[in-house]
């Protein structure tokens, strides 16, 4: 069998779809003080997942914290990466309390993007990546 | 009440894959 590694270089979905793999890819990340962008990508996962389970009080609770920590500074390496558009679109959800699910989809797909062009393949030619193979 | 970085912190775990 193909050794998890080995996996880890074929796309990011596989990378991020092992326990290993993150936990290796978030150590880089940090290395390279950009762990918030991985952190960004499972709260929007997580956010989504959450739509049948959970009342509408947490939902609003936790878009407000998403926001809060990953958009609101315009600084931050995540809100960096976000179109202007997008940013004012999560804002105006969490303003006027239209909570939805997909909120957060159209910025999760520009960070995911960055990662596959920029964070993604400096990894694989990493040293991190490198010795642990 | 949770914090929210207690809630973010669960949302981020929610989302990973389980240990095979």
């Amino acid at each position: 069998p193909t050794p998890p590694y080995l996996k880890w270089a074929e796309s990011l979905h596989s990378l991020l779809d092992d326990q290993d793999g993150i936990h290796l890819f978030r150590t880089f990340l940090k290395q390279e003080d950009c762990a918030d962008l991985l952190d960004f990508w499972f709260a929007c996962s997580g956010f989504r997942k959450q739509e049948n389970n959970e009342g509408n009080e947490k939902m609003l609770k936790l878009a407000k914290a998403i926001y809060k920590k990953y958009i609101l500074d315009n600084n931050g390496i995540v809100s960096r990466q976000i179109k202007p558009a997008t940013k004012s679109f999560i804002k105006d959800c969490v303003m006027k309390l239209h909570i939805d699910p997909a909120m957060f989809d159209q910025a999760q797909t520009e960070i995911q993007t960055m990662m596959e062009e920029n964070t993604y393949p400096l990894f694989l030619k990493s040293d991190i990546y490198l010795e642990y193979t | 009440i949770d914090s929210e970085d207690d809630l973010l912190q669960e949302c981020i775990s929610s989302a990973m894959p389980k240990k095979k």
